[in-house]
């Protein structure tokens, strides 16, 4: 189902396949920890988690082929003098 | 402040964009910005080209990754003018950067702002209002499994791993979220969108944010 659904051209039996359905046992895994109801979170508006179109990847590889924006260290507003900036000083 | 507000109702935010498999998060928050305040300031809505930036911003490593405000020091440094996507079109790898002709029409950088709001993001809610949709960078890793409905938990501050586009808000419900642009495709999440709760910095989103002038 997920391999129509979303599209995927390995086929069954496969050493990729195999990869891949571990990688979609592990998703479902976590979507049970990440949808645990917790007492501070307000509920009828939380975030939910479930199977996508990321849920075969392993987190390492959507890490490395996702998650590839550098964090900036910039200045607390509205301190522009210790680095918070409008322009001139970046480089 | 409205307690509601999206730049989506001012017609000034292009559609959801799928970065495939090129890390270039960082290039699609910045055009994205770009596109939104060209529009704000009277002109047409128009999708400009990411591929440009990946390929042309020298600092950065392309579909490999990159960095918002680098980019952004670029594209105001250089004074590239961002052309139609349609004219330099996205291909989901790094190429050779192409070049136009001075008099060839393209939206420019004329300055950006960035700063951390963190414990601040009433003012960020103000800055959002007052200077059109905002890139910022936050901690995605529990966005692998995102379906929909407003993130309160499961991300870290001070961890910024991906670039997206805040380009409204939401304080009428039990819970207050930001409404943020993502780039991985509308299939993902909300039509594409993801909400992230208000205040309390959830994903890091007040860490590092952006705006941009043309």
């Amino acid at each position: 189902v997920f391999t129509e659904r979303y599209n995927r051209s390995y086929s069954a039996n496969t050493h990729e396949y195999f990869l891949r359905m571990i990688n979609l046992q592990e998703s479902m895994k976590r979507h049970q920890l990440l949808n645990a109801p917790s007492p501070d979170i307000s509920c009828n508006m939380s975030a939910r988690y479930g199977i996508n179109q990321f849920s075969d990847l392993s987190p390492k590889e959507f890490r490395e082929q996702y998650l590839t924006g550098e964090p900036a260290k910039v200045s607390q507003y509205p301190n522009q003098k210790a680095g918070g900036h409008r322009s001139e000083d970046m480089a | 402040l409205p307690a509601k507000f999206d730049w989506r109702d001012k017609n000034v935010v292009t559609e959801v964009q799928n970065q495939e498999s090129c890390g270039g998060c960082w290039a699609f928050s910045v055009v994205g910005a770009v596109e939104s305040v060209y529009a704000k300031g009277g002109h047409p809505l128009e999708q400009l080209s990411v591929q440009q930036v990946i390929d042309c911003s020298y600092q950065n490593q392309g579909c490999k990754g990159g960095s918002t405000i680098r980019a952004l020091n670029w594209l105001m440094k250089t004074q590239e003018k961002l052309v139609h996507e349609s004219e330099y079109p996205f291909k989901a790898a790094t190429g050779v950067c192409h070049l136009f002709p001075l008099t060839h029409f393209g939206v420019s950088v004329k300055d950006f702002a960035a700063f951390d709001f963190s414990g601040l993001e009433e003012v960020m809610m103000q800055k959002l209002v007052e200077w059109g949709p905002l890139v910022v960078t936050v901690d995605a890793m529990s966005w692998q499994d995102y379906l929909g409905g407003v993130i309160q938990h499961h991300c870290s501050s001070h961890q910024a791993n991906h670039a997206v586009l805040i380009i409204g808000y939401d304080t009428t419900g039990e819970v207050p979220y930001w409404i943020v642009r993502n780039s991985w495709g509308t299939s993902w999440g909300n039509q594409g969108y993801v909400y992230i709760k208000m205040g309390e910095n959830i994903c890091g989103i007040a860490d590092a944010v952006a705006a941009v002038f043309v």
